[in-house]
């Protein structure tokens, strides 16, 4: 989804 | 995770050591803004707010840990600790917490990707990072004289993320619909609020002089 896009960076 | 990312990572681990150095080893934080650090603990509570709920990796968790650990523990010798606390320079940090906070708590409600609890808070740890420096860089400017360790911690700060810029750019290219403009503006205007810094520090660099900030 849109938000996962990040949620593996610090 | 790409070269870039890790570079901006290890940059960013590097900057809160070397502030954690300075505090625990000179037991002084002359020159170092309170208000800028409990800001950042704010930042990284909002941001890793998954940090038990979505395993990511081994190294994204224990990062995550020592984000949260060391700016709290740095807040906590500059508020608590007998000797530190006598180095802070209270009547100098006097930039107002909420100045920052409220408006980038606003923005979060109204602009986001998803209205959901944790994803404005994740958004309103972004906008906060990317002001968080402030009261820090106010702090330089009024007290004029920077020490070598203050003036490597803001440089490395700033550097992290102008890092996690080219991250950014490398993953657009590399991977599908990667785009994110909130994450990506608001990483921008960390950087370019960097930028006089930067001119500064590498004018004392090249000119091999004490680094002086314009009052």
């Amino acid at each position: 989804s849109q938000g996962q896009g990040h949620k593996d960076e610090l | 995770m790409n070269i870039f990312r890790l570079a901006g990572d290890m940059t960013h681990l590097f900057s809160v050591l070397v502030l954690l150095l300075k505090i625990h080893t000179i037991k002084s934080c002359a020159g170092i803004s309170l208000k800028t650090q409990e800001l950042y603990a704010l930042v990284f509570t909002t941001r890793y707010l998954d940090i038990f709920t979505d395993f990511i990796s081994l190294y994204n968790t224990v990062m995550k840990l020592i984000f949260l650990g060391s700016s709290f523990s740095i807040v906590w010798y500059i508020r608590r600790h007998k000797i530190v606390r006598r180095s802070y320079d209270k009547d100098q940090d006097t930039f107002r917490h909420y100045f920052l906070v409220i408006p980038c708590l606003v923005l979060a409600v109204f602009i986001n990707h998803k209205f959901t609890f944790k994803e404005v808070m994740w958004t309103f740890s972004l906008y906060l990072e990317a002001v968080a420096i402030l009261p820090q860089l106010v702090l330089l400017q009024r007290t004029r004289n920077i020490d070598n360790l203050t003036g490597q911690y803001v440089f490395l700060l700033g550097a992290y993320r102008a890092l996690y810029i080219l991250n950014w750019i490398y993953r657009h290219f590399t991977e599908p619909h990667y785009v994110h403009w909130i994450t990506w503006i608001a990483g921008v205007v960390q950087t370019l609020l960097y930028a006089d810094f930067f001119y500064y520090y590498f004018q004392s660099w090249k000119n091999n002089e004490k680094l002086q900030l314009p009052a």
